[in-house]
């Protein structure tokens, strides 16, 4: 495994985006994933449209009842993997531009842009999400977001954070060594895509401590598959 | 466990200047609405009352104070304040996260991958 990686470096990873106030992160993480499995399937990087998952996505867990997608309301990751599997795949950004609430469903299966192949979990190995990462490209992953509201830059690693998961990012990378800007603390870490604009964060960007499974980021972790799909 | 460990971390050893309660409070008072000015100016803010003004700046107050709390529990990282700092946790969790809380569970078509060689 390389010491560090970063897929931004790669040309795998679209710009960061904002979901506004809607519960929408889980769309954005799936996209993408989406989006980097695509571009290894097919050599285009294209941006996915979240929208599609927002207003058609309602996928359900059929082992629980009422754990189903739900645009603004939340979903996740694995349901809409499921849901994309089964309808075709997503069509682009530019197609079906995202608005940020809840709408009708406007789905147009000629226009599909990407198509899952097939979606897998991976184990809470960090390692194995790292060899993960650099083999299918960029993970959907889970987090608790307690300590992002007030993040501004540097290598979180909280001394205390549940691992009870309320947020859907993007991991798309990871460092051996991160310096804060006030303290010289080496620090392993991830590199995650959010999805709350460029203006939070480090440009849009989350780094936290690896190794520990901090803040769950470990807990919930998928890799896709994109099939090839012949552009419309 | 958390304020007792904000207690201990900052209770630092260090004679600190010793100023009345007051000063201090007007002071800080001071010092935050300078910070929600910057606020409001860099992230576009405006509010519609002067009731929901003053609420906005109680809850600015008070995330300044969780800023300075996480900094001192999160101390490799940088916080402060951010686009979401006039709302409370909860509409910060309401408005911005929206994963399904609930035990893992996986779609039928989950499966798990497989493990790759990590050595070499």
């Amino acid at each position: 495994l390389p010491t560090d990686f970063d897929w931004r470096d790669h040309g795998a990873v679209t710009a960061v985006k904002d979901q506004g106030s809607c519960g929408s992160c889980w769309s954005f993480s799936t996209t993408g994933s989406l989006e980097g499995a695509h571009y290894l399937a097919t050599g285009e990087l294209v941006s996915l449209s979240e929208q599609q998952l927002v207003d058609c996505d309602h996928e359900c867990d059929p082992e629980e009842y009422g754990s189903c997608d739900a645009g603004c309301d939340g979903g996740l990751m694995n349901n809409a993997f499921e849901y994309a599997l089964k309808v075709g795949g997503v069509q682009k950004e530019k197609d079906y531009p995202y608005t940020g609430t809840n709408g009708v469903c406007k789905f147009d299966k000629s226009k599909i842009a990407a198509s899952v192949s097939n979606f897998s979990v991976v184990s809470i190995d960090e390692d194995q999400i790292a060899a993960n990462l650099v083999k299918y490209g960029p993970l959907a992953v889970g987090i608790n977001a307690a300590w992002m509201q007030t993040y501004i830059g540097g290598v979180s690693c909280p001394y205390i954070c549940g691992k009870h998961l309320d947020h859907g990012v993007l991991l798309v990378g990871y460092g051996a060594a991160g310096y804060a800007p006030i303290r010289l603390k080496e620090k392993p870490y991830w590199i995650i895509k959010n999805s709350w604009g460029e203006n939070w964060g480090e440009n849009g960007y989350y780094k936290i401590c690896r190794g520990h499974n901090v803040c769950g980021v470990a807990s919930m972790v998928s890799t896709v598959t994109a099939a090839h799909v012949t552009p419309q | 466990s958390t304020e007792s460990f904000i207690e201990q971390v900052s209770d630092d050893p260090l004679i600190r200047q010793v100023v009345s309660d007051s000063v201090e409070a007007v002071d800080q008072l001071l010092h935050a609405e300078h910070h929600f000015s910057l606020f409001k100016a860099k992230y576009g803010k405006t509010y519609d009352t002067q009731e929901e003004h003053d609420y906005r700046f109680s809850v600015f107050k008070s995330n300044l104070r969780r800023a300075k709390r996480n900094q001192l529990l999160d101390p490799s990282a940088v916080h402060g304040v951010t686009r979401f700092s006039d709302l409370t946790p909860d509409e910060f969790e309401k408005s911005y996260l929206g994963l399904h809380k609930r035990r893992l569970k996986l779609p039928v078509d989950a499966h798990k991958a497989p493990d790759l060689p990590t050595n070499n």
